[in-house]
C-alpha cells in the first residue's frame, strides 16, 4: 500500500468571529496560517509525526490570544479561565484530556503527557495541576490568559443576563453564537 | 475552540482540540472537548476528526466518533463531515464545525455556522478560509 502524503487540517472554530463586535479577521488568518505552517513541518521527512503535527498546531492557536483557547480563553461567569484540551492518537487508540486547568500555558500538551505518562485519559482542575507539577509543566499566574476583550465579552455578557434577556435575545443583539 | 488533525507519511493519524469554553459559563462546566468521541476521535484503521461548536450539543450526539463512524461506512472526509453535522443541526437544531482526514490523506471541513476559520495543509500547499465558499 502506498503511503499516505501527509496531511494536516486545522480549525481556529466556529464561533471566533463575534468577539463583541470587533473582529480581527486579519489576524485570525495570520494566526490560522502560522499554526499550519508549524504543525506541518512535524509531518515531513522521515521522523513524520501526526501526534508531533497536532501538538505544535494546537500549541501555536493556545499562544495566540485571538483565539479561544489557552491565553484568549472565553472568561466564566467568575471571570476566570477554564481551559480543556485532548489529544489522541490512531494508531493504539490512545488519549489523554484535560479539564477545569486555569494556569496551564498548553493544556493540549498537558493532556499529551496525561496520555503518555498515566494510566488515565482525563484529568480535572488540581489534579491536573498537580500532575503538571510532577511532570515539570511551568504553571502560569493565571491573570496571564484573560485578555481585554475576554473582559468585555463577559461584561456585555452579565448586563444582558441583568438586563434579564434570554440568551436568544443575547445572540440576536450581538450577533454572539455561544459557541465553544 | 482550535483544532487539528493529521495523518504523517507512515499512516498514523492524530487528533487534538482545546478551548477555553463559552463566556459566562458555570464554573467547573466541561463541554465537549476533552472528552473521546466528542472533541475528538480518531483510529488508523479509518482517518481522525475535530469539532468545534456548542459543547452541550455535541457530546449530546458524540460528534467526533459519529463523523469517524461514516467514514468507516465509506463516505469520504467531506461527506462525513457534512453528514455529522448535518445530523447535530437536525436533531439538536446545534449548528458547528469540524475537519477531519482519512488514513490515506485525503480531508475535508465543513461549518453550518456563519464561519469557521480553517487551514490545511497536503504536499506543501496551504489552503485557508473563513466563510462559506472559501
Amino acid at each position: 500500500m502506498m503511503a499516505p502524503s501527509p496531511t494536516l487540517v486545522i480549525h481556529g472554530g466556529a464561533g471566533a468571529l463575534s468577539h463583541t463586535g470587533y473582529v480581527d479577521v486579519d489576524g485570525l488568518k495570520s494566526g490560522i496560517q502560522q499554526a499550519a505552517r508549524l504543525g506541518y513541518r512535524h509531518l515531513v521527512g522521515q521522523t513524520s509525526s501526526a501526534i508531533d503535527a497536532v501538538e505544535a498546531a494546537v500549541c501555536s492557536l493556545e499562544d495566540n490570544p485571538l483565539f479561544n483557547a489557552g491565553r484568549g480563553s472565553e472568561l466564566t461567569l467568575g471571570g476566570t479561565v477554564e481551559m480543556d484540551a485532548i489529544i489522541m492518537e490512531g494508531r493504539d487508540l490512545r488519549a489523554g484530556g484535560v479539564t477545569c486547568v486555569r494556569n496551564i500555558q498548553n493544556p493540549v500538551s498537558l493532556a499529551r503527557l496525561v496520555m503518555e505518562k498515566t494510566e488515565h485519559v482525563l484529568l480535572a482542575g488540581e489534579g491536573a495541576n498537580k500532575f503538571a507539577r510532577e511532570v515539570g509543566v511551568v504553571e502560569m499566574p493565571p491573570e496571564e490568559f484573560i485578555t481585554e476583550p475576554r473582559r468585555k465579552q463577559l461584561e456585555n455578557y452579565l448586563e444582558f443576563q441583568r438586563a434579564g434577556k434570554q440568551i436568544h435575545d443575547k445572540d440576536r443583539e450581538l450577533g454572539i453564537d455561544d459557541h465553544d | 475552540t482550535v483544532g487539528a488533525v493529521a495523518v504523517d507519511a507512515h499512516g498514523n493519524v492524530a487528533a487534538a482540540t482545546s478551548t477555553g469554553g463559552i463566556t459566562g459559563q458555570m464554573i467547573g462546566r466541561v463541554g465537549d472537548s476533552p472528552l473521546i468521541g466528542n472533541g475528538v476521535y480518531c483510529d488508523n484503521a479509518v482517518g481522525a476528526a475535530s469539532t468545534t461548536g456548542r459543547g452541550e450539543e455535541i457530546a449530546k450526539v458524540t460528534l467526533a466518533r459519529n463523523l469517524v463512524f461514516h467514514m468507516e461506512q465509506g463516505l469520504s472526509p467531506q461527506d462525513a463531515v457534512e453528514k455529522a453535522l448535518n445530523f447535530m443541526q437536525e436533531r439538536r437544531g446545534a449548528p458547528g464545525g469540524a475537519i477531519a482526514v482519512s488514513k490515506n490523506g485525503d480531508f475535508g471541513y465543513y461549518f453550518n455556522t456563519k464561519a469557521m476559520i480553517w487551514a490545511s495543509v497536503q504536499n506543501g500547499q496551504l489552503h485557508y478560509g473563513v466563510y462559506p465558499g472559501e
